[in-house]
């Protein structure tokens, strides 16, 4: 039996619209840790891995540990049927090869429930070793939308330099060339209008501008996002999911051959 | 050249 009560339900809604680009079938694990997914794109070039911690729930419920097999764009079909102000609460029964979603206005003078056939889906669970990184950049994730965005009408790829200077983002495509430095920032009114650059040693690597927008597809969650390279390592493009989780956005880097 | 990595070259399968 599995039992799941989220007061914020606005947080699923956008956790599906965020990730739903990137994959079409992925496992939704369910343990006593929380609920979770881990998925790689078509292309095994990016993964996205999904953490909404049980304590974030107002009532969470998971007897055993449980994977159901979904394909995102119908759950997102379905998720976008519950108002923003409402409670979502996902049930599923021992064996059973559907999933519900309850959905309740805020006054709980409507109450729906929607009903979803389950999937199989063969997943590779990759082990994500904890990592050291060069650098660390947190920035405003309007901000490195706004920059993913505007990179990829001039290329199609973005370097991501950070040095003591900043953090610069430079593309190049047939047009022309383009480069957008943001420095250190932290004298601002708010603290998520920050921009802190933590580096152990200058770190350069190119990415896919068209992962790196599909990831902006989060910005609605945070206010924040933060940027972690390494030049060994996929890139990991991380928003937090109110204080229940994270969505963490890994990219491998194009290398010069 | 530029070659695009895959993620499985970074990660290993559990």
């Amino acid at each position: 039996m599995l039992e799941l009560r989220l007061v914020q339900g606005s947080l699923l809604k956008k956790v599906l619209e965020a990730i739903k680009e990137l994959v079409t079938d992925a496992n939704f694990d369910c343990s006593a840790t929380g609920f979770s997914l881990q998925a790689m794109d078509s292309s095994h070039v990016a993964l996205v891995a999904l953490l909404l911690r049980s304590e974030g729930f107002e009532h969470y419920r998971c007897d055993r540990n449980l994977s159901m097999g979904m394909n995102l764009n119908n759950v997102s079909k379905m998720l976008r049927c519950a108002g923003n102000d409402d409670i979502i609460t996902l049930k599923a029964d021992d064996g059973s090869d559907t999933v519900t979603f309850m959905f309740e206005s805020p006054n709980q003078d409507k109450i729906a429930d929607f009903e979803m056939k389950l999937m199989d889906i063969d997943s590779e669970h990759l082990g994500i070793p904890e990592a050291e990184y060069h650098a660390i950049v947190k920035m405003p994730s309007a901000e490195f939308a706004r920059i993913c965005k505007d990179l990829s009408s001039i290329g199609d790829t973005v370097v991501i330099s950070v040095t003591k200077e900043g953090v610069k983002f430079s593309t190049r495509g047939d047009i022309g060339n383009a480069n957008i430095v943001c420095r250190q920032n932290t004298t601002v009114d708010k603290p998520e209008e920050a921009t802190i650059i933590e580096m152990q040693e200058p770190v350069s690597l190119t990415f896919a501008l068209r992962y790196m927008n599909s990831f902006t597809k989060a910005t609605p969650l945070s206010n924040t996002v933060t940027i972690s390279l390494s030049s060994e390592l996929p890139v990991v493009v991380e928003y937090k999911v109110a204080d229940m989780g994270y969505i963490r956005f890994y990219l491998a880097p194009k290398i010069e051959d | 050249w530029v070659l695009q990595k895959h993620i499985l070259s970074f990660f290993e399968l559990e």
